[in-house]
């Protein structure tokens, strides 16, 4: 994350691959499942021996027998719909919920996130030396809409895809952030309204940012839990 | 710190059954851990293969063959592994090959062996026993002989002669790193012997096989699963953590593999094969070029992985990352991933279109997106279906066609005949010109059980 700040994110998890290392960003949507984004894989149809999520700390390393850490092996890959560019990641076993490590919340399906809402976007990934790459980092980060987002892109934002505020100082996700969740608050609560995706540039003073629009694939997400 | 299994072949999920007639060959230990199953057959002289079973009960059935299709065959069987002498079930020789137990009976000109019991047509000073491996007329090289295994021939004319039998490390070649070498060497290039890659001691590592499926992490034999210049095993001596293996080099590279599985435009899978003309991070930072040291020194030299494409500074996988990578031009960021190269679509062309959502698609499409046959709607293999004719009477869920009963807004479906896929969009696309529509924002969305964080830093956060 380019110019954000330690923070708090219970929602936020690290995808590990087979040596432990961090190498992208999820969202928890429920006990047992975690959405990132394809870019971050090889295939959909292969198993994940060795690749697991890690939750529950704030540091990208921490030490062994750091309190309430957990990292849970990933037993399945579901593609979403070919253009959402979404997985879905099942847990080998349910997350613990408690004070590090809660699911987030899914928008209404197909809702659009009013213009000006807070939001956040979290991750342990490249900060170009803006910040602390050992710890989670977090960026508050206001949506815009896409008809000012299609001002900077020239019209090729699309209806599933959102975009947030360009900043001057330059804010955003960059390497190893993908995946990663763009939460809205809503009242009390903290919507997952878009998922982090690779993008030209990372933090780029005046560039908005893009996020899949995960409410147009709420339906999905939901169909595969149940199945 | 040498394991007994060192000495034994594993094959995973099989069992070698005996013919009806041998089974009473078969001696049977329960109980006995696997270092101690292999002690035992490792002691008993015509023990040659070993049963592993670990259900119903713990079980070492050791026989006296390995598979040689006459006298047991190799079953599956989930819960047994099989483990055969290597000596017995390798074609290559290490070292002289006194050790070789193979079966080969004829010279390198083509001359059947004569039997070791024999003195005819050549007579001999060798007389074959339970321990000398003097077997019928199987090449065997009792005299420690540098030509390898040999035999006295039946041809009157010539007494004996080599049977040219290869050496494990000129048997299977090697093409750039070896990272696909699944040949049989087991010791390195200074005559060590390697460890198992099941096994932790005497060095702990992280490539288990069962992470690594891809790695074929087999025995102890010397292979590549980091992307080292070749292959190398972790070896046996405590003070020696690992080492390279010493295989020849094929002087010839698959064509095929050239011309058919590099992309330019986008990448498939990690990567491997990805030779365009990218040549910065996803963040815009230009990359090193490999052919330089600076601002990061690297093990990556392009003559060293002449066959990774190491050109320039354009993002490439020679490791087996996640994706294409480069070592980048800032020193404060030494690697960063491409992921902004796009990944080749693997759809398949879509063979239909559908309109609106496709509720009410009736074609005949029976494939997914990526080309997998559907599953019967009507059959519960390989998934229980959900969904099916009788909870969707209306949705004329007939054969494995593809169809929407629950109205997915992402278009037609089926439950998949891939154990792994339980369901997936069709090979059908949404038919031209018709829209997706979002809905406005609503007045007050509720949520609960969900999205609450507290936003106090306790202070035992700040280590």
């Amino acid at each position: 994350i380019v110019g954000g700040v330690p923070g708090n994110s219970p929602w936020t998890v690290s995808l590990r691959d087979r040596k432990g290392n961090h190498f992208c960003g999820g969202s928890l949507v429920n006990s047992k499942w975690v959405i990132s984004t394809k870019q971050c894989f090889s295939s959909c149809y292969v198993d994940l021996p060795g690749y697991s999520a890690m939750m529950g700390t704030l540091f990208k390393d921490p030490k062994e027998g750091e309190p309430d850490r957990q990292t849970i092996p990933l037993t399945k890959i579901v593609c979403g719909p070919s253009e959402s560019q979404l997985v879905m990641l099942q847990l080998e076993y349910p997350a613990q919920f408690n004070e590090r490590v809660s699911q987030i919340c899914l928008p209404p399906e197909r809702y659009i996130v009013p213009e000006g809402t807070d939001c956040e976007i979290a991750g342990w990934g490249e900060t170009k030396g803006t910040g602390d790459e050992t710890v989670l980092n977090v960026a508050q980060i206001p949506v815009i809409s896409n008809k000012e987002c299609n001002k900077y892109f020239r019209g090729r934002v699309r209806e599933n895809e959102m975009c947030t505020n360009p900043f001057q100082g330059g804010v955003g996700a960059c390497e190893r952030d993908y995946g990663g969740p763009l939460a809205c608050q809503n009242s009390d609560c903290w919507v997952l309204e878009g998922v982090i995706i690779p993008m030209r540039r990372c933090g780029h003073p005046g560039q908005p940012n893009i996020f899949i629009r995960v409410s147009v694939y709420v339906d999905w997400i939901k169909k595969v839990m149940e199945m | 710190t040498r394991s007994l299994l060192n000495d034994f072949q594993r094959s995973e999920g099989r069992e070698l059954a005996p013919t009806v007639w041998n089974s009473a060959r078969v001696l049977t230990l329960p109980g006995l851990t696997l270092e101690d199953c292999a002690k035992s057959c490792s002691k008993t002289l015509d023990c040659r293969a070993f049963n592993y079973e670990t259900r119903p009960s713990i079980t070492c059935k050791q026989l006296p063959w390995v598979e040689d299709g006459s006298n047991a065959e190799v079953k599956r069987n989930v819960n047994c592994d099989l483990y055969e002498k290597k000596v017995y079930v390798r074609k290559c020789i290490v070292g002289k090959g006194e050790d070789y137990r193979g079966k080969v009976s004829t010279t390198k000109s083509g001359h059947t062996c004569q039997q070791w019991w024999s003195k005819f047509p050549h007579d001999h000073r060798w007389i074959p026993s339970s321990t000398n491996g003097l077997e019928l007329n199987y090449c065997r090289n009792p005299d420690g002989d540098p030509i390898g295994p040999w035999c006295y021939t039946t041809d009157q004319e010539r007494r004996y002669e080599s049977c040219n039998i290869p050496h494990c490390k000129d048997e299977v070649c090697i093409t750039c790193n070896g990272e696909d070498y699944r040949g049989q060497v087991d010791h390195t290039e200074n005559g060590m012997e390697c460890q198992r890659w099941d096994q932790q001691f005497p060095h702990q590592h992280i490539y288990q096989p069962e992470k690594y499926p891809d790695k074929s992490l087999d025995d102890n034999y010397c292979r590549n699963p980091d992307a080292s210049p070749v292959p190398w095993c972790y070896t046996i001596d405590p003070l020696v953590e690992r080492e390279s293996c010493e295989i020849s080099k094929c002087s010839v590279v698959p064509k095929r593999r050239v011309r058919f599985s590099f992309t330019t435009n986008c990448f498939r899978g990690r990567g491997e094969d990805y030779r365009g003309k990218v040549n910065e991070t996803t963040s815009s930072i230009p990359c090193q070029r490999w052919d330089a040291q600076q601002p990061h020194e690297h093990p990556f030299y392009p003559n060293t992985y002449e066959c990774k494409g190491l050109e320039e500074n354009y993002c490439r996988n020679p490791d087996g990352s996640e994706a294409p990578w480069c070592f980048t031009s800032v020193p404060q960021m030494r690697t960063a991933l491409c992921l902004q190269i796009k990944r080749c679509a693997d759809d398949i062309e879509a063979e239909d279109c559908y309109h609106e959502n496709g509720k009410n698609y009736r074609g005949v499409v029976r494939k997914t997106r990526k080309g997998i046959f559907c599953q019967k709607w009507s059959v519960n293999t390989p998934h229980k279906t959900k969904i099916n004719p009788e909870t969707h009477p209306q949705a004329n869920l007939t054969e494995n066609y593809c169809r929407n009963p629950d109205g997915d807004q992402h278009g037609p479906w089926c439950y998949t005949t891939d154990p792994k896929t339980e369901f997936d969009y069709c090979a059908i696309k949404q038919c031209a010109g018709e829209k997706v529509s979002l809905i406005e924002p609503a007045e007050k969305v509720e949520f609960s059980e969900c999205g609450k964080r507290d936003d106090r830093t306790p202070r035992s956060w700040s280590r």
